[in-house]
């Protein structure tokens, strides 16, 4: 698949794997409650963890993505 | 801190909870003593008590699975997701599962340490979401650093006395 513009200079399977956890932890907009695109997840991701809201993968997003955590969503219906 | 939506919460001043599985990893009183002192770093902050119960039905069911174990949210193996609990309320409500996968301690050595995770989980099962500060028990990514004396921090305690008020220091 072409990697999106979103993905930055990661991998294929990074970037699905960065899809998977969006959908898992962040599953609705914060504020209007609707399901959003992997782009509106990431911004929200970001925002959540006060990180610049670029939309973009970053290593630093990818780092937070691969720690343990609790699995109960950051923003959940 | 966050509130899960609709903000719900136990309405009794006393909430049950039964352990129904444990994990191989640490003894059984161990695992019983790291839950009451979990819950009692909840309890000291608002006027709620527990009760444990051995048989039966209770508000908040503690146990320990792996992969796929009938709530629709399986485990995934050892590390990322280490648990998990769902808001107050009836069945499902309050219970609070950990990955039978991950290798639990009691901060002795290297591995998961179960205090603070299932001080994190029954937060969930008392009403709060996630926070973003980073220091606080209810931030979502495990931080293997807790000193020795772990405790809820300001924005915890902020948090779970704005579902069920403040503790009378009788």
């Amino acid at each position: 698949l072409p990697l999106s513009q979103e993905a930055g200079e990661v991998t294929a399977l990074q970037w699905e794997q960065a899809q998977n956890y969006l959908r898992k932890f962040y599953l609705h907009d914060s504020k209007t409650k609707k399901a959003t695109s992997a782009v509106d997840k990431l911004r929200e991701m970001q925002k959540f963890f006060g990180l610049p809201e670029t939309g973009k993968l970053s290593p630093r997003v990818m780092e937070i993505m691969q720690k343990p955590r609790c699995g109960v969503p950051d923003v959940a219906e | 801190f966050s509130l899960m939506p609709n903000s719900p919460k136990w309405h009794s001043r006393t909430v049950t909870y039964r352990i129904v599985s444990y994990t191989t990893d640490l003894p059984r009183f161990l695992v019983d003593q790291i839950v009451k002192r979990a819950l009692r770093m909840w309890s000291m902050q608002i006027p709620l008590n527990f009760k444990r119960v051995s048989w039966g039905t209770a508000d908040i069911i503690i146990g320990f699975a792996r992969g796929d174990h009938g709530d629709n949210f399986p485990f995934d193996g050892p590390g990322n997701t280490l648990g998990h609990a769902f808001a107050p309320g009836p069945g499902l409500g309050g219970d609070a599962h950990f990955d039978k996968d991950e290798y639990w301690t009691d901060g002795e050595d290297s591995g998961v340490n179960f205090l603070f995770v299932a001080t994190h989980e029954l937060g969930h099962s008392l009403g709060l979401g996630h926070s973003s500060v980073p220091s606080s028990v209810m931030y979502p990514t495990y931080q293997g650093d807790h000193s020795e004396d772990f405790s809820l921090t300001k924005d915890d305690i902020a948090g779970i006395q704005k579902l069920y008020g403040k503790r009378n220091k009788l």
